[in-house]
C-alpha cells in the first residue's frame, strides 16, 4: 500500500 | 480537485436533481426502485459519518449534506409523499443480497479496520451495487421512460467520469485508493448495457425498451 486513504471524494 | 471529477460531483448532481423533479413534476414514482434510492441514502449516511470530523473544503462538506438532503428527499417522496404511485410490484429485488455480502466485505477488505474506515468501505462497496434494484425493474418491465433513462445516464456517467478522475490522479498526484477504484469500475461495468440501449435508442427518440 504506497498512497493509502484520505478520503477527499465523494 | 481537477475536471473530470468536478464534472463527475456535477453529474451526480444532475442525476439526482433529475429524479427529484421527474417526481415532484410528475407527482409520481412510476418506474423508479425504491430499494435503489434506499441503498443511495444508506450509502452516503455510511460514507459522510466524517462530515464533522475530517474536513476537506468548502466545497465537499456542503456537497455531503446537499447529496445527504436530496437523498431522504427522494426516499421521503418515494415511501410517503407519493406512495400510492410507487410500483412496488415490481421492486422485488431482495435488498439481503447487497447489503449483507456488502458488511462481510467492508470487515474484510479495508484500509484500517476502524468504525470510520469500515463504514466508509461499506459505503463504496452498497454504492456499487446500489442500482441493481433500479435495473433489475427496468428489464423486469422491459422498458424505462426517457426520463428514468436520462437519470440513470447522468448517473452512470458520474462513475465514469470518476474513473478518468482516478486515472488522472494516479498520473498526476501519484494517488490511488484501490477500494475505491475497483468498486468503482464494477459500478461502472453495471451501466454498460444501459448505456448502449441508451445510446442506441433513447438519443435517436426512441423510448428505452429491452428486446423481448
Amino acid at each position: 500500500i504506497l498512497k493509502s486513504f484520505s478520503h477527499d471524494e465523494l | 480537485m481537477n475536471v473530470f471529477r468536478l464534472s463527475g460531483d456535477v453529474a451526480h448532481l444532475i442525476a439526482i436533481i433529475i429524479l427529484l423533479l421527474k417526481i415532484w413534476t410528475s407527482r409520481s414514482c412510476a418506474g423508479i426502485s425504491g430499494k435503489s434510492q434506499i441503498l443511495f441514502a444508506v450509502t452516503f449516511v455510511a460514507r459522510y459519518l466524517d462530515l464533522f470530523t475530517n474536513y476537506v473544503s468548502i466545497y465537499n462538506s456542503v456537497m455531503k449534506i446537499v447529496y445527504l438532503l436530496a437523498s431522504f428527499g427522494t426516499v421521503y417522496l418515494m415511501y410517503m409523499k407519493f406512495k400510492a404511485t410507487y410500483d412496488h410490484n415490481h421492486d422485488t429485488f431482495r435488498l439481503e443480497f447487497l447489503i449483507l455480502p456488502a458488511i462481510a466485505l467492508s470487515l474484510i477488505i479495508n484500509h484500517d479496520f476502524a468504525v470510520i474506515e469500515v463504514f466508509w468501505t461499506f459505503s463504496i462497496y452498497l454504492e456499487s451495487v446500489a442500482i441493481l434494484p433500479q435495473l433489475f425493474m427496468v428489464s423486469k418491465t422491459g422498458e424505462a421512460e426517457s426520463i428514468t433513462s436520462h437519470y440513470l445516464f447522468a448517473l452512470g456517467s458520474y462513475r465514469a467520469l470518476y474513473i478518468v478522475n482516478w486515472i488522472y490522479r494516479y498520473y498526476m498526484e501519484g494517488f490511488y485508493d484501490m477500494i475505491a477504484t475497483l468498486a468503482g469500475i464494477v459500478q461502472t461495468v453495471l451501466y454498460c448495457d444501459f448505456f448502449y440501449l441508451y445510446i442506441t435508442k433513447v438519443l435517436k427518440g426512441k423510448k428505452l425498451q429491452l428486446p423481448a
